[in-house]
Parts: structure tokens; sequence; C-alpha cells
């Protein structure tokens, strides 16, 4: 291991879907995952929630790291 | 690092050693529960500072994209792994993409990485809070309609998000002299003028060097025209000459143009 400091480069993950249903059904699709296991999938990355922010449209979450 | 969750999309961007390439398919799988089926994945980042501080798989983009391909279902069929080159060899910029079908998607996703802050205003990012540090630098300023959500790390750092309608955009900061470290990214719309954008953001922190990597779907964007505008704007105003500039096309998932500026004083 070489000596470092904090690596700032991010790592950038996007993941789009589609529904296998009406569209009119579920419009709000991933949002209605909970944050329990969003948090959850955090803990694998290694990182957690520091903050948080929505409107109509989307979710927004600071994370640590 | 931030988190973006849309109905039908996800976005996940994480700095240090996080082990971001672990969360596909806890994803894939909470999004099947939803009956929502995985149909493109894009995973994007510059070259590491500190490579061999990095955990497996991000020890290398070959084992990177060893792991995506075995996460990802067959039915992305399209697929395409590139390292799209700079004037710096310790500069590149690495996508990995797959996709069921051709996504025609008008939006503009701008990835902007900076290094070598200005030491003075890179000051504004340590023992502040938050709202401050976002005041302070001007960071306010970048999209006057957006609300920011921001958070100061101890004893320094920065992230925000910020949202305006059904678009993003967000900025990270690693202050430290010798390691300091910026980015910047927004959804923008082909009818807009990134440039300016752009200069608003690369202007808070005033870097040494800049890398710009721009996706694009569709064929309203004219790549060619953007290019110079940005680099024209980031001349004239910030002082930044473009040193490299490539466009590689990712089958069904658009393009991407990656192009490296250095401070006209280094």
């Amino acid at each position: 291991v070489d000596v470092s400091g904090f690596e700032g480069f991010e790592k950038r993950l996007e993941l789009r879907f589609f529904r296998n249903q009406d569209p009119l059904e579920n419009s709000m699709g991933l949002r209605l995952i909970d944050f329990e296991s969003l948090e959850k999938v955090l803990q694998t990355v290694q990182c957690t929630v520091v903050s948080a922010i929505a409107n109509k449209s989307f979710d927004a979450y600071v994370l640590s790291e | 690092s931030s988190l973006f969750v849309y109905p039908t999309k996800i976005i996940i961007k994480t700095c240090g050693t996080t082990k971001l390439l672990k969360s596909i398919q806890p994803l894939i799988l909470l999004a099947q529960n939803l009956n929502l089926t995985l149909s493109a994945c894009r995973y994007t980042r510059g070259s590491f500072i500190f490579p061999k501080s990095q955990p497996f798989p991000h020890t290398s983009f070959e084992e990177e994209v060893v792991v995506l391909e075995e996460a990802i279902p067959l039915s992305l069929r399209h697929r395409k792994a590139s390292v799209l080159p700079s004037h710096e060899p310790s500069r590149a910029w690495h996508v990995f993409t797959a996709s069921v079908d051709f996504d025609s998607n008008s939006c503009v996703v701008v990835e902007v990485c900076m290094t070598e802050l200005d030491r003075f205003l890179s000051r504004s990012f340590f023992g502040r809070n938050g709202k401050v540090m976002t005041r302070e630098s001007g960071i306010d300023l970048i999209n006057a309609n957006a609300i920011v959500c921001d958070f100061a790390f101890d004893p320094c750092g920065y992230s925000m998000n910020s949202i305006d309608g059904d678009r993003y955009s967000t900025i990270h900061v690693t202050p430290e002299e010798g390691f300091s470290y910026a980015s910047f990214e927004c959804v923008a719309s082909v009818y807009e003028d990134i440039g300016e954008v752009l200069k608003r953001a690369i202007d808070v922190f005033q870097p040494g060097t800049v890398s710009i990597a721009t996706t694009y779907g569709g064929e309203e964007y004219n790549d060619e025209v953007m290019t110079k505008r940005v680099e024209s704007v980031l001349g004239k105003k910030l002082g930044l000459k473009c040193r490299s500039s490539c466009v590689e096309v990712f089958p069904g998932s658009g393009t991407v143009v990656y192009q490296s500026f250095t401070s006209c004083r280094k």
C-alpha cells in the first residue's frame, strides 16, 4: 500500500430500470424502496446517509465518505 | 458521496475506498420486488490518485469490468468498456456501459474532476458548517434556483446535492493540500449553455487541472459545437487551456466526450 491521503476521485454507478407493468401503476417506482433497505445496500458499499432532501421528482442523499 | 433515487433510475457516486460495485446485485433485487427490471448500467470513474489503496475489484479497471459483467443480466447485450485517454496517462477516464436497447435520452450528464485546487479558496472547506461553506465559497450561485442540501465533514471536506425540478447537481470537496480534489456533476439540457454553468462551478475552486466527461444520447446534441464552446468559455474566463479531447461512442448507451484542461499559469 502506498503512502496515501484521502481518495477524492469517485466511482459512479447509474442503473436504469423499466417497469414490467402498467406505467400508471407504481409511479413512485424505486422511490418506494424503504430507507432501511437502502441503508443495508450502502453498508455493503461502506458508507451511510448523512443528509437527505427530496422533491416530487426524486430523492437525493448525501453520503459519508 | 451521493445517492439519487428516481422512479426508474438510481445513481450512486462514492469516493474514498468504498466498494461501490457491491451495490449492484442488491439494488437489482430490490427493484425486482417493485416489478422493475434492469435496462441499463453505466459505471464511470477517473484515475485514482492512490490506486494501490483501493480494495478489490477497484484495484484495476479490468477487474472492475469482470465484476460488472458478472453482476448484470445477459439481457443487457450492448456492452462496452473503454479507457478514454488524456494528455497525461494518469488522468484517463474509465467507462463501462451495458444496455438492453438504445435509450434515447435527451439529457446530458456532465462529470467534472478538479485537482490542485487554489489554496486560498480551499480554506473555505475547513472547520465550518455546511451552510457557511456553501455561501462563502459561492456554490450557492452556481444555480440560484436550486435547493441545496449540504454537509461539512470533520475536520474538513464538503459534500452537497442540489435539486432543481427533475435535475440534480452535486459537489464533493477534499481540500487538503497535496491531494486536493473537487468534483462537480450536473444534468443539463441539450438546449442550454453548459459552458456558463461549468465556468461558475470551476471558478469556485480555480483548480490547476480539470477534466470534463460529457455523456449524451440522441442526436440533438452537437458535440463539436459544445466542445468548442466549453473550451472557449473556460479559456477566456478561467485561463484554462484544453490539452486533449476525445469522443467515443458506446453502443446503446450514448456518446462520451472527454476533455482535459490545465491552468495557463502552470
